[in-house]
């Protein structure tokens, strides 16, 4: 399974959590705006945050990170 | 399975809790305002606690934790 | 699988029962007032138990422990 | 799978019994009023009883054992 | 997969018949006025019994047993 | 999977047919009026034959036996 | 899966094709009117022929063999 | 998973194809006018032909061959 | 899973191109009218091309080929 | 699974690129007006792209390439 | 699985990122206006970008990357 985010704004961050007994971020994507990032779940990443304005469409709706 | 935890206030806790015959605390995550977490559970992970004021998207529907 | 049990007051008790022929608790977690709890079954916890005033989300629909 | 219940008077029985060539009580938890149970079938329990009043949340619908 | 019988009248009758070349009664078990039996198909176990004024909640639907 | 037998009369017959190379009857099962009997299909039995009034209850709907 | 086969008239005829590289009837089985017939697909069946005038329950809705 | 195909004239036919590197007919089966044929795809057969007046009942509806 | 190819005019071709490294045809079928062919992705066969004017009963709907 | 393309001008192309650490094209099919192609992912092709005028008919509807 | 991207310009880019403890651009495919890519996830894509105006058809919906 995967989800999609898409930028809103310039600067948007994707990171990786790392899976296993540890809990660091082992990668962060930038994202300009209007770009789309299609992310699955990995033998790597178990965790993920979604940093600035964006929209993320999910198996449960969409989500608006950064919507105050 | 993933679900998706949106932070409606600075410094909400997402606290993973250790899979196994001892139950204890592995990971503290710190989320900022309008910053979005997506979680799975995992080999380490079989349970977890989230406090302060959120929106979980989950496959149950949204819940507000922190909704007094 | 999982499900989310949301406390409503202080002093919620989320108790894991054994898995095996023994029938014992290994863990009670206590949850106060707002928090959200997220738990699976495991190798190791094949029953729970709730106590005190809170809102399960589960597949079956919503569920109230403590209405009385 | 997995199912809830909720007890409705204090004493409520749930009884697991043997998986196997036998069909012996191999636990009895007492649930008071107001607590919720919940359970799986596991290699140790293929069947259960519930006795006193109750409500069960299933993916049958909701059953009320001891309602006269 | 499992479903549930409810007692509607004392003295039940739930029967397991053994599973393989041959088909005997292995186990019968007495549910009294309001109890609830949940039960499985198991390795010992592939056809079973219901004598007695009872409702089954299965999968497809509700079933009367001795509705006259 | 399975199905369940809700006989309307005495003397309704289940009769499972062997599984494999052979086709023959393996056992007969004798139900009284009223008396509910669940079945799987298993590795002995692939084939089944009902005889006399009686109610199917399958997820193909219900079916009934004997309708003249 | 499996599917029903009721007669609606006495000599109905249920065939069993063989599995592998040869077809080949390896069984006939005679329902009578009112009889109920319950089938799978084995090892040893990969197709099946019905003769007279009998009504089929399948997951594809219903069938009427000898229909004219 | 199977199909239905029932005959609305005399001769119609049912061919199996083999699979494998190799694309032959293996079987030719012949339907009288209300016969019905159910039918698997195999290790033998990976395709099939239908030719003559017949009904098809499938997951994807309702087929009828040499309808003019 | 498979499809259905249904052929509305005479010289239809269904054409089998080979899994694997290699794209070729291995195989032509030619259908006449009101002939039915019934197909499934095989070891051998992991694209296919139809020609001429058929209607293709499939999972996405209908299909019609050579529609002008 | 699979997906259909159906050419609506001469010389549609249906391209397969290569499964692995490299992204080549391997294989370039043609298709000509009213020819419909049905395509599966495999061992060798893990992404496709199409040229041309065409519909395709998929799980998440129909698309049109080239429609300008 | 897969998705569909459909350019809506010239020069959409589609990237592969690697699978694995790095993240880098192992692939970047440029579409033209009117072109239709078809992707999976894969042993070695994990994640993709996708930049330029397109539109993504997938089983969360549409989705319009460089929509400002
Ligand atoms: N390293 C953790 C990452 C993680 C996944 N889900 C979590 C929930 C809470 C905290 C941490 C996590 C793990 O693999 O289990
Ligand atoms: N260590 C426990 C954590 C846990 C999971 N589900 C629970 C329910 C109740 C109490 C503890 C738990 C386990 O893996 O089983
Ligand atoms: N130790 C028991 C716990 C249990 C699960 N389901 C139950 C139902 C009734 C009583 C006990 C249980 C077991 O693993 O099987
Ligand atoms: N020991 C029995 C318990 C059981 C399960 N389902 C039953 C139905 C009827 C009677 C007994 C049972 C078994 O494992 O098979
Ligand atoms: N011993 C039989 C029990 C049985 C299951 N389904 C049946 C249907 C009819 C008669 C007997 C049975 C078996 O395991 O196969
Ligand atoms: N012995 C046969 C029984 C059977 C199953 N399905 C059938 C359909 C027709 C005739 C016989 C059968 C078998 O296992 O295959
Ligand atoms: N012996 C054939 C029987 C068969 C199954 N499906 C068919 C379709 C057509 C003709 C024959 C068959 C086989 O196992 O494959
Ligand atoms: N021998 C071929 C039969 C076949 C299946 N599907 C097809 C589609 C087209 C042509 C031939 C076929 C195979 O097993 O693959
Ligand atoms: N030989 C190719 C056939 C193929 C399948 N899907 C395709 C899509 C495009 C081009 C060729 C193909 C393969 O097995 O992969
Ligand atoms: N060779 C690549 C092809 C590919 C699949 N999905 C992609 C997405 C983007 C770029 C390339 C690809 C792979 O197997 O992984
Ligand atoms: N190399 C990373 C790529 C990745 C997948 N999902 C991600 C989410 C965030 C950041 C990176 C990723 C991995 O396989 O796990």
């Amino acid at each position: 399974d995967y989800f999609f985010i898409q930028a809103l704004e310039n600067g948007v961050q994707v990171i990786g959590l790392t899976r296993g007994s540890e809990t660091k971020f082992h990668h962060l994507e930038k994202l300009d705006k209007g770009e789309v990032m299609v992310v699955q779940f990995t033998d790597h990443t178990s965790a993920m945050k979604i940093r600035g304005k964006a929209v993320l469409y999910t198996k449960h709706g969409q989500i608006s990170p950064s919507e105050k």
